[in-house]
């Protein structure tokens, strides 16, 4: 599933 | 991390700095919304929660604590050491009117009903319409200094980088997050009516003044 969250992200 | 991703956060941190600088040289923070400060206060702290339970990279938590930390120095400044300069005449944009839509938005749209996905939600539509309270300060004064110019277009241009970012992201990885870019669109969108006005006026070396 490539419905992620930028959690990465800032 | 791709070019426009750092180029990002890069922008992001000249804002913070940009901004803490010239209240901390001026010693004033008149023509500077107390409220979208209060704002994006509330951002990071509700974006960040994750902080100490989601570790990604050195990078990254650092950039967090940097972005958390001069944001509450920003509201300290603001309110505290230099209130006496503050523009409390000027800054009368109501705030609940952002976080009471941000916050029932987050409860109805999100990708999972928890309690650190809707707050990460939250901050994430919260973000995007921070900045009105100073805009509105900006259009009600009819000017800009142009280091608040500087600071603002260097805010902006942040979420627009973000938005090349995701679209490298999205041809890359295949990778998408629909809240985030709806969310992101619409920040930039509001930047649009300042970046014209600071690419033909500020760049030529004039001040920002609003057409009377």
């Amino acid at each position: 599933d490539n419905l992620i969250n930028p959690k990465d992200e800032l | 991390m791709n070019v426009f991703r750092f180029l990002g956060d890069l922008s992001h941190l000249v804002a913070i700095v940009i901004l803490l600088l010239k209240i901390w040289k001026t010693r004033s923070c008149s023509g500077i919304s107390g409220r979208s400060q209060i704002l994006f206060a509330i951002v990071f702290t509700t974006r960040y929660l994750d902080l100490f339970s989601n570790f990604i990279s050195v990078y990254n938590t650092s950039m967090k604590i940097v972005y958390i930390t001069c944001s509450y120095a920003t509201v300290y400044l603001i309110y505290g050491k230099f209130k006496a300069t503050y523009d409390f005449n000027h800054d009368t944009f109501r705030i609940e009117f952002l976080l009471v839509p941000s916050a029932i938005l987050a409860f109805l749209v999100n990708h999972d009903f928890s309690p650190l996905e809707i707050l990460w939600t939250f901050s994430i539509y919260l973000e995007s319409v921070a900045i009105l309270p100073q805009l509105f300060l900006v259009s009600k004064t009819g000017e800009a200094e142009t280091i608040t110019s500087h600071y603002l277009f260097a805010l902006g241009s942040y979420r627009l980088l973000y938005l090349l970012n995701w679209l490298w992201r999205y041809f890359s990885q295949g990778f998408y997050d629909l809240i985030a870019l709806l969310s992101g669109i619409l920040q930039t969108v509001l930047y649009c009516d300042f970046f014209y006005l600071y690419i033909s006026k500020v760049l030529k070396g004039k001040k920002l003044s609003l057409p009377a």
